[in-house]
C-alpha cells in the first residue's frame, strides 16, 4: 500500500 | 526503522555537525551557499509543522527539533556572526526557479489536497533541489575546502541511504511512498558528479578541484 499521510520518515 | 534509514539519518546529523565545525574552526562560511541553507530551513519548517499534530516517536521528535534548530543556527552564523566571510556575488542562483516549481508541483501532485499535506509535499520537492545553489557555487569557483566536501558527501550519503531504505520497506512492510521516492531519486542524482570527484580526488588525498 501507499503510505499516504504516514510521513514517518525524516 | 531499519538500518539504512538509521545510517542515513546519522549521516544527515554528521553533515550538519561537519558544517558547523567548518564554520567555527575556520571562522568563516566561505564556500557555503546561504541560499541552500535558507532553503533547508524552509524545507524543515514546512515538513516538520506536523510536530504540532502528529506523534511518531521520541526519535522522530528529537530529530525534527534538531534539524529545525541546527538549520536556523547555521543561518544565524552565516547572516550575523560570520557575515563578512560570506560573498553574495558568487551565491547567485535564482532560488525562485526552485521554490516556484516546487509550489506548483506540490499543488498538482500530492496525496491529499490539504494545507499541511501540501506543505509536506512542497518540502519534499524543495529538498530535492535545495542543494543546487551550493553545487552551482562549487561549479563557479571550481574548488572547495576539503571540509566542505566532507559536508556535501555526508549530505549526499544521507540521500543515497534512503534508497535502499525504500527498497527494504517495500519488501518488509509493503510500503511505497512514490512522492518521496521520485523526489529522492532526483535528489540523489544531483550528487553523482560531486561524488565522482569526491571519490577520485578528495578521498585520494587531493584537493577538490574541477577541471578548468
Amino acid at each position: 500500500h501507499v503510505v499516504e499521510e504516514t510521513h514517518d520518515e525524516l | 526503522m531499519n538500518l539504512f534509514r538509521l545510517l542515513g539519518d546519522l549521516s544527515h546529523l554528521a553533515s550538519i555537525f561537519i558544517l558547523i565545525h567548518k564554520i567555527q574552526t575556520t571562522r568563516s562560511c566561505r564556500g557555503i551557499s546561504f541560499q541552500t541553507q535558507a532553503l533547508y530551513v524552509t524545507v524543515f519548517v514546512a515538513r516538520y509543522i506536523d510536530l504540532f499534530f502528529r506523534w511518531i516517536s521520541l526519535y522522530n521528535f528529537f530529530m525534527k527539533i534538531f534539524f529545525i534548530a541546527s538549520s536556523v543556527y547555521i543561518l544565524y552564523l552565516m547572516k550575523y556572526r560570520y557575515r563578512p566571510t560570506h560573498d553574495p556575488s558568487i551565491d547567485t542562483f535564482k532560488v525562485e526557479y526552485l521554490v516556484g516549481p516546487a509550489v506548483v508541483l506540490s499543488l498538482i501532485f500530492n496525496y491529499k489536497f490539504e494545507f499541511t499535506e501540501i506543505l509536506w509535499t512542497f518540502s519534499i520537492y524543495l529538498e530535492a533541489v535545495a542543494i543546487l545553489p551550493q553545487l552551482f557555487m562549487l561549479q563557479r569557483t571550481g574548488e572547495a575546502e576539503t571540509i566542505t566536501t566532507h559536508y556535501l558527501a555526508a549530505l549526499g550519503a544521507y540521500r543515497a541511504l534512503y534508497i535502499p531504505n525504500w527498497i527494504y520497506r517495500y519488501f518488509t512492510e509493503d510500503v511505497v511512498d512514490p512522492i518521496a521516492i521520485v523526489a529522492g531519486l532526483v535528489q540523489t542524482g544531483l550528487y553523482l558528479d560531486f561524488f565522482y570527484v569526491y571519490f577520485t580526488k578528495v578521498l585520494q588525498g587531493q584537493k577538490f578541484e574541477l577541471p578548468a
